[in-house]
């Protein structure tokens, strides 16, 4: 455990909390994409098959339970919840998330590290983390809206994958076999696609005007 | 054993 994967792991607890913080707090998950938790719902699904067979620490075993658990119960809360739900903008939230899944499966059945359900149902996840903010994006850019707690969640998930960046470098040159091509291709992809909201991002809280996406 | 590190990180 380094520096880079600790910060990276706090700013991934942080954007799920703010998440949850937001919609348990006012209720409302306006301008949230229910596509978008369903999708990392389904990363955390399939990457941590491993829970409870393959013990790595403490920590670790936590930080899943958090992160399924957090992630299961924003997807309950903008489907279920009698009040949350009637703040679901489903007409803005139109990416069609499901056509994502397959070319990730099929991708994860070809280009894996060993070809056994756990470690293509893990690559899977990889891949699919990797393009789950899309329906996010998308539906920010069409409902230009993005109140604070929203932009706060997507700067931290974006943050989150930036640390593991730089924790990849450090165990590359501090470890010596570590090497994990899928992994870092398909991490250095994921936070490319925040690159353009950070630049808008760091622009509004330079000039201090509120976040606007450009049409 | 290498197995049990390889997925050692969330």
């Amino acid at each position: 455990m380094n520096i880079f994967r600790l910060a990276g792991d706090m700013t991934h607890l942080a954007s799920v909390l703010v998440l949850l913080l937001k919609i348990h707090t006012i209720k409302s998950c306006a301008g949230i994409s229910l596509k978008t938790q369903e999708l990392f719902a389904i990363v955390f699904l399939t990457r941590y098959l491993d829970l409870f067979t393959n013990f790595i620490s403490i920590y670790n075993t936590i930080m899943k339970l958090i992160f399924l658990g957090s992630s299961f119960s924003i997807v309950w809360y903008i489907r279920r919840h009698r009040v949350v739900r009637r703040s679901y903008d489903k007409d803005q939230d139109t990416f069609r998330h499901f056509f994502l899944m397959w070319p990730c499966l099929i991708l994860a059945i070809f280009i894996n590290e060993k070809f056994t359900l756990k470690e293509v149902m893990w690559t899977f996840s990889i891949y699919l983390e990797a393009i789950a903010i899309l329906p996010q994006l998308v539906m920010l850019q069409r409902t230009r809206n993005i109140d604070n707690l929203t932009g706060q969640y997507i700067f931290l998930l974006g943050a989150y994958r930036a640390f593991y960046i730089l924790n990849w470098i450090y165990r590359y040159f501090t470890e010596e076999h570590y090497v994990h091509w899928i992994t870092w291709v398909a991490g250095v992809i994921q936070t490319l696609l925040y690159g353009d909201f950070f630049y808008y991002y760091f622009q509004s809280w330079k000039n201090n005007v509120k976040l606007e996406l450009p049409a | 054993p290498k197995g049990s590190r390889s997925h050692d990180e969330l």
